[in-house]
């Protein structure tokens, strides 16, 4: 049996807005660590991994490992009819090809339980191996969100350069040509405001601006961004799930031919 | 002119 209980139910509803137009279907893992997926676009260009720890659920069992796979489209469209002050629960018993979402509106007074066919997935699981970055910037999500938006209006990549004078975003189209420059900058009166530019090496890596578009999806999340990234390796982008775990976004990059 | 490389590049098959 498998049971987990999550008072601030929004979070789950947002976590699914940020996987679903990157994934179609996936395998949820339960075990004693936690909730967690790991799955990879249909181009197998860009990875999500998604990490709930059992601790930051109210209520988590689960009494053995189980794999269950579903469809996010369908899954976000169940999540939907919860609302946004809802607890939700989700249970799944052994030996069942079921999962339940249950809803309970904080004054008790209306519950709902939704029903969703799991799937059968073979999932390709990516063996990720740790990484000592040569560049780790931390900057406000939502003005990533911006840069990543106003980019793509301009080309179709972007090219991210860490020196040591900041960070440099560049696109360039039929139209012309962007650059934008952020420099850190720590001394801003709320710690979620700051750009923080740790780098041991200068780095200029380039991607398609349509999937970090796509993790962007990820900011109401988190006040914050995590941009990892080293020469030749996929660029990790990574939101906190609010002291429970993570959702992290691998991108291969573009090389020039 | 650039080109995608993808994940399985650099990441093995678990």
């Amino acid at each position: 049996m498998f049971e987990l209980r999550l008072v601030q139910g929004s979070l789950l509803k947002k976590v699914l807005e940020s996987i679903k137009d990157l994934v179609n279907d996936a395998n949820f893992d339960c075990s004693s660590t936690g909730f967690s997926l790991q799955a990879m676009d249909s181009s197998h260009v860009a990875l999500v991994a998604l990490l709930l720890r059992s601790e930051g659920f109210e209520h988590y069992r689960c009494d053995r490992n189980l794999t269950m796979g579903m469809n996010l489209a369908n899954m976000a469209k169940m999540l939907k009819c919860a609302g946004n002050d809802d607890i939700i629960t989700i249970k799944a018993d052994d030996g069942t090809d079921t999962v339940t979402f249950m809803f309970e509106s904080p004054s008790q007074d209306k519950i709902s339980d939704f029903e969703m066919k799991l799937m059968d997935i073979d999932s390709e699981h990516l063996g990720i191996p740790e990484a000592e970055y040569e560049a780790i910037i931390r900057m406000p999500s939502a003005e990533f969100a911006r840069i990543c938006r106003d980019l793509s209006s301009i080309g179709d990549t972007v090219v991210i350069s860490v020196t040591k004078e900041g960070v440099r975003f560049s696109a360039r189209g039929d139209i012309g040509a962007a650059n934008i420059v952020c420099r850190q900058n720590a001394t801003v009166d709320k710690p979620e405001d700051a750009t923080i530019i740790e780098m041991q090496e200068p780095v200029t890596l380039t991607f398609a601006l349509r999937y970090m578009n796509s993790f962007t999806k990820a900011t109401p999340l988190a006040e914050q961004v995590t941009i990892s990234m080293s020469s030749d390796l996929p660029v990790v982008v990574e939101y906190k799930v609010a002291g429970m775990g993570y959702i992290r976004y691998y991108l291969a990059p573009k090389i020039e031919e | 002119c650039s080109s995608q490389t993808m994940l399985t590049e650099f990441f093995s098959m678990n």
